[in-house]
């Protein structure tokens, strides 16, 4: 919240749209503003009227440069837009820069989820420092319900609930890294980076920064799934490839390759396989193994063909392992495999488990 | 010694993110060096961000730092 929680006293709110974008159709604006004034208003008491002359207690506009408030915008991107908390006045206008490229896709900057952001201000909200919420103050793409926990707290601390809320399905707030029980989707290397998926984001882990940095996903990847189910390194192709549910996306770098998403059967996997658990390369005999319930397959990379003889028990072949595995790395010629909140070191050719740590020891945690 | 362009460039831009949105006072800050105030607030943006506190304009910070955002601070009253 702003330093004194500033918030408006009444919770009938009047809004005004000033002037309109010249990107988008009149009604898409007004649109996108109204979608924006339902996210907050279907979790809180408050009621949103539209006026079309007189002052309104949210005045609406765009503009470029300086434009009347002596806070300048800064041309394109950089500055997309600001707002102002509740008062009298100026208080709750909300301002977008008319140098930037307004959409209602994923084409440039989304004016529906930079509204929802803005008019959170213009009802109270100051920024979030969780990455995944509507309030993080920088803009990144994403679809589905807007707010997450922490932006539904900040709101309802201010205004209350919704007396009639419709049931919503906030997203989760970013996982935290050195929670006990911390569990991964997936892990891989990238080039010598390590990179952990969790929930919608990712860790990326680099050998010179040794503090990870979480990631939405989508503001990498705004094509791939909010979930990878596993993901695993070829460096001699120098690709990545990331599982979710029946698919399959290819990374070079941190670049999507065309022709993309695959479905996993082309690897050979069968029909009833609907998802890959984890999977690792194992540089020395150019296979991949793709782990899939208490099973797993062996993959080979260079005739693109799956094994056969497979699917075998992991438990058969890789004593002392649990019978499922949520991800799997390989690093410095061991093998790491990540099962809820326990990772196992194994050696390869030893065929054992050398020892068991926390999975999120590797967060330096 | 003069600062080489580039890091000029990243120098001004951070000193402006900075004044912008975590309330570095403007004018403070000499061209060699870095003040106190500068590290001070390049700390408090790299702990909002959860980046590694490190009171440098690392990589990683001048990165984050270039990325389209709102306009409203982080830290610190809106006037």
């Amino acid at each position: 919240h702003f330093p004194g929680h500033l918030k408006w006293q009444n919770n009938n709110v009047t809004f005004r749209i000033l002037n309109y974008t010249p990107d988008l159709q009149k009604s898409d604006v007004d649109r996108a503003i109204r979608n924006a004034l339902n996210v907050w208003s279907a979790v809180t008491p408050l009621i949103f009227k539209k006026l079309h002359k007189g002052n309104a207690d949210i005045m609406i506009s765009f503009g470029s440069k300086e434009h009347g408030d002596y806070n300048p915008f800064d041309g394109p991107n950089g500055l997309l837009a600001h707002a102002y908390p509740p008062g009298q006045g100026i208080g709750g206008d909300t301002h977008f820069d008319d140098d930037e490229d307004w959409t209602k896709d994923s084409s440039a900057y989304n004016l529906f989820i930079v509204a929802a952001h803005e008019l959170g201000h213009a009802l109270g909200m100051s920024h979030s420092t969780d990455a995944g919420a509507l309030m993080y103050p920088i803009y990144s793409y994403t679809t589905g319900y807007p707010l997450a926990e922490d932006d539904i707290e900040g709101i309802q601390a201010l205004y209350g609930p919704n007396p009639n809320q419709r049931k919503v399905k906030p997203k989760p707030d970013a996982p935290n890294k050195c929670d006990p029980g911390l569990s991964f989707d997936a892990v891989t290397e990238l080039r010598g980076e390590t990179i952990i998926f969790k929930d919608r984001f990712y860790w990326r882990l680099h050998p010179q920064m040794p503090e990870p940095e979480q990631t939405l996903i989508k503001s990498t990847w705004p094509s791939i799934p909010n979930k990878v189910d596993a993901a695993y390194e070829n460096p001699e192709k120098d690709i990545v490839i990331i599982f979710s549910g029946i698919r399959m996306w290819a990374l070079n770098g941190y670049n999507l390759l065309d022709g993309y998403p695959k479905y996993i059967h082309k690897l050979g996997l069968p029909k009833t396989i609907k998802k890959v658990d984890a999977a690792v390369y194992i540089s020395d005999t150019r296979k991949t193994l793709l782990f899939t319930d208490e099973d797993y397959w062996s993959y080979d990379e260079a005739t693109g063909t799956m094994d056969s003889g497979y699917p075998r028990p992991i438990e058969v072949d890789f004593p002392g392992m649990d019978d499922e595995v949520d991800a799997a790395v390989s690093h410095y010629g061991y093998l790491y495999f990540f099962h809820e909140h326990l990772q196992y070191e194994y050696s390869y050719t030893s065929k054992r488990v050398l020892r068991i740590l926390r999975t999120n020891s590797i967060l330096n945690c | 010694l003069p600062l080489p362009s580039g890091d000029k460039d990243n120098w001004l831009l951070a000193e402006k993110y900075l004044s912008r949105f975590y309330g570095l006072p403007a004018g403070l800050q000499g061209r060699q060096g870095v003040s106190n105030a500068f590290e001070t607030k390049i700390k408090e943006m790299q702990t909002f961000f959860k980046l590694k506190v490190t009171g440098t304009l690392d990589d990683n910070t001048l990165e984050l730092m270039e990325q389209a955002r709102c306009g409203v601070p982080d830290i610190g009253e809106y006037n």
